[in-house]
């Protein structure tokens, strides 16, 4: 695997699936 | 004798020791130990760093009387239940968390000491079909478990005092949930491992389950031990109980994977594995922020550099027996090393 293989990287991961996930 | 007993071998042509015998524990009293762990204890306005020893119907508490020696401050008496485990509980003082159970985890307490009756106690803080629990920062109790078909993931506070506060919970996923890491560099965020391999994202604050990822079917039963968030991508440190020998990469014990939380998917970063030669699997072990120490099948204790993915160094079986358990003490208190017959050996890590 090469880091391209991880798709599109976001440093606000935590903040962006919390905003998309489920209350 | 001991430090005779106990020399690590060292690999790969080090030419120092990393890993040096201080001293040693034995409770007169005990035949097993089943966990070892350290603790901030405070009495008379001196707060030491203590060990906590366990054996399957005490637990003891352990201040250093001078260098390189322990004295037993206390020993809890616990019922029927056997002990399974020490809990530990980060940046929290005068509180030892244990987990009670036969195969399974039925019961975890709390051992205190209460300065308003001057008295050694004991608290419940929760019962039930408990399949994975961890100390999160805060004074807080992270767990997972079973009842009928449904499964709960709870997190409970408690008070400098040792009262429990209000708990919270957590969405949890469908599969069994058997090991929790919180993660360093994201406030809130805590990862979980389950049944069927997968890694699964929570938000602390809001109970929200963010997302499960698979870790792949190479390796089953995978456990994590540690999580880290750096550069938009999840690190998480697992290990490895029943991963198959491959050429490629020998027998691993650890491997840390990054995750791309946003996709889901992953690559391997760094493979941990048995030394080169040395018979025998992964049986145990815990990791430190980037070192990790296992108890093998062959009663041998191995210490990883995660960084470089290699072991650093072992401690053979010895002949007073083979190890039994392997921990690392807060504040660069060292490795603690169990042995069946009881005995605990305290080793400096440089």
């Amino acid at each position: 695997c090469s880091d391209s293989d991880l798709g599109p990287i976001s440093l606000n991961w935590f903040e962006e699936l919390s905003s998309e996930a489920p209350p | 004798n001991e430090a005779e007993q106990s020399t690590p071998v060292l690999f790969d042509g080090l030419t120092e020791e990393n890993l040096q015998f201080v001293s040693k524990l034995k409770d007169s009293s005990s035949s097993c130990a089943v966990d070892v762990s350290t603790v901030w204890w405070e009495a008379a306005g001196c707060r030491e760093l203590c060990v906590v020893t366990a054996c399957e119907n005490s637990v003891s508490l352990w201040k250093p009387l001078a260098p390189d020696h322990w004295g037993k401050v206390y020993t809890w008496q616990l019922g029927e239940i056997p002990v399974i485990q020490i809990i530990p509980l980060l940046d929290t003082c005068n509180l030892i968390c244990i987990a009670l159970g036969n195969l399974e985890i039925g019961e975890i307490r709390l051992l205190l000491y209460s300065s308003e009756n001057d008295s050694f106690k004991q608290s419940l803080v929760k019962t039930g079909n408990i399949k994975a629990v961890l100390g999160l920062k805060d004074r807080r109790l992270v767990s997972s478990s079973r009842s009928m078909q449904e499964q709960e993931v709870e997190v409970v506070s408690f008070s400098e005092t040792g009262r429990s506060k209000h708990g919270q919970t957590l969405m949890p996923p469908e599969e069994t949930v058997l090991a929790f890491a919180e993660v360093e560099g994201v406030k809130d965020a805590l990862v979980g491992t389950t049944a069927v391999n997968s890694i699964v994202v929570w938000n602390l604050k809001t109970g929200q389950l963010l997302k499960k990822m698979h870790v792949g079917y190479s390796y089953p039963a995978s456990i994590c031990h540690r999580a880290y968030s750096d550069s938009g991508l999840l690190f998480v440190v697992l290990s490895h109980p029943h991963a198959k020998e491959s050429e490629s990469c020998g027998n691993p014990a650890f491997r840390v994977i990054a995750f791309n939380p946003k996709t889901a998917r992953s690559t391997g970063v760094i493979f941990s594995s048995l030394p080169p030669g040395h018979a025998g699997r992964y049986v145990e072990g815990e990791v430190k922020d980037a070192l990790a120490a296992a108890v093998l099948s062959s009663g041998a204790i191995a210490v990883w550099d995660l960084l470089l993915g290699r072991c650093t160094a072992l401690l053979p079986p010895g002949p007073a027996g083979g190890w039994a358990l392997v921990r690392w003490g807060a504040a660069g208190a060292g490795l603690l090393a169990g042995r069946g017959d009881g005995s605990v050996c305290l080793y400096r890590y440089a």
